[in-house]
């Protein structure tokens, strides 16, 4: 069984990898596959042996070929179909960021419950009632959500999107949510990036 | 020298005792400590470990006490200020998102450079100009920074932080960026967390 941050260090790889062949790149070593992210090659070695034989010995890696072969283990080799619930600040920053689609995320319905935000567009994209929600995650075949509303209407968004045949949900609102077996949950909480350089800020003085 | 994948889940442990503590809980098990994230028993020993000597064998942990000696390492027994740059989406969502100040980080002023957003006013804190970033840093005692503008302007918003003395960057703008000696930085891609789900996503089919 392969660990999350195994997993999580699996992308930040992609990415580099994605960033070689733009720049032309063919070859890579462990050691600077790691690099950016100041992850020891040991490391790199390690994660990328729980997925197969990647490269050869002494020539490193090819970087279009691990490229490929990481996007489809991460399953980034394709598209996704997205819902967001919340249209408010961060589900308009959310929806504007080209990071998601840039990987193949692409938030194809936005919800709300307020008849101010209902029928707005965005770009083109129609915010709908949330009672739609079911419905059109159907249509558009979305296996992930997103929920950006307040904490007190997240555990209900999110059972309604477990309930609608989402099978992921990614939570920003900062509350502990249940989710039946089915439907995996992660949580986003910024405030733990500032505790990381409290952390270390406070052992500077 | 303590891995920063220990000191997340140390923020994630003091969270778990804080809500014991409101639950009146005095006493808790490593295992139950670990449980809610998902962490081994042993991990969440193995984690204290690095910091001192808590609990007493088969007794468990001191919530009010282990909550905050844990508090006083990551640095949230006091508050810290902290500069917003980019008064977008994005910067609103961060501003008013009450995860922040519960943890002892107060965003206490926000900068833009687009005159349509200069001097307008989030709850009671005036939009300056990026061109009060260094005298503001100096008058607040800022010592970390956000960065929420688009890719093309986070390296010089991130370089006018390090400059006028922020000591920590929390980068949110898709593009790597490099800081000085003496300024620590962290990434935050949101998509990471999406390409965990397609990982195991892809998976299941
Ligand atoms: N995790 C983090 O680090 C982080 C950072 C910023 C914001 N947040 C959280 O994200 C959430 C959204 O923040 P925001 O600043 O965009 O808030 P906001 O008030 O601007 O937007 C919330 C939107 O959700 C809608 N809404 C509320 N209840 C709903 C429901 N039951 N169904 C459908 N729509 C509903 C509202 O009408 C509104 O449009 C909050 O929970 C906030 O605490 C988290
Ligand atoms: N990391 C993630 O997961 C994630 C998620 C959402 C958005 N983002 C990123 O966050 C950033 C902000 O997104 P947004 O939707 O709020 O964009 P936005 O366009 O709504 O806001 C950007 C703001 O920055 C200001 N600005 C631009 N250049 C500046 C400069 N040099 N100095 C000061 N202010 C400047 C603009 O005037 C604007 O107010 C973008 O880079 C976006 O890609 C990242």
């Amino acid at each position: 069984k392969v660990p999350l941050t195994a997993i999580r260090r699996l992308s930040i790889y992609a990415r580099m990898l994605a960033g070689l062949e733009a720049d032309g790149k063919q070859q890579v070593s462990s050691r600077d596959l790691g690099e950016t992210a100041s992850i020891p090659s040991t490391q790199v070695r390690k994660d990328l042996a729980y997925f197969g034989q990647f490269g050869k010995r002494g020539s490193g890696y090819s970087v279009k070929e691990l490229g490929f072969r990481l996007r489809k283990i991460l399953g980034i080799d394709r598209a996704w179909n997205v819902a967001l619930v919340g249209a408010g600040n961060l589900g308009r920053a959310l929806f504007s960021y080209p990071g998601f689609s840039k990987q193949g995320f692409r938030i194809v319905a936005v919800f709300d419950n307020s008849p101010g935000k209902v029928n707005k567009s965005w770009k083109g994209t129609r915010i709908q009632s949330i009672k739609e929600l079911s419905k059109t995650v159907r249509e558009k075949n979305i296996s992930i959500g997103i929920v950006a509303v307040p904490a007190s209407g997240a555990q209900e968004v999110a059972d309604e999107m477990c309930k609608a045949g989402i099978k992921a949900v990614l939570n920003f609102a900062p509350k502990r949510l249940k989710v039946p077996t089915g439907c995996m949950q992660a949580n986003v909480d910024l405030a733990i990036e500032l505790e990381n350089f409290s952390y270390y800020l406070s052992k500077l003085r």
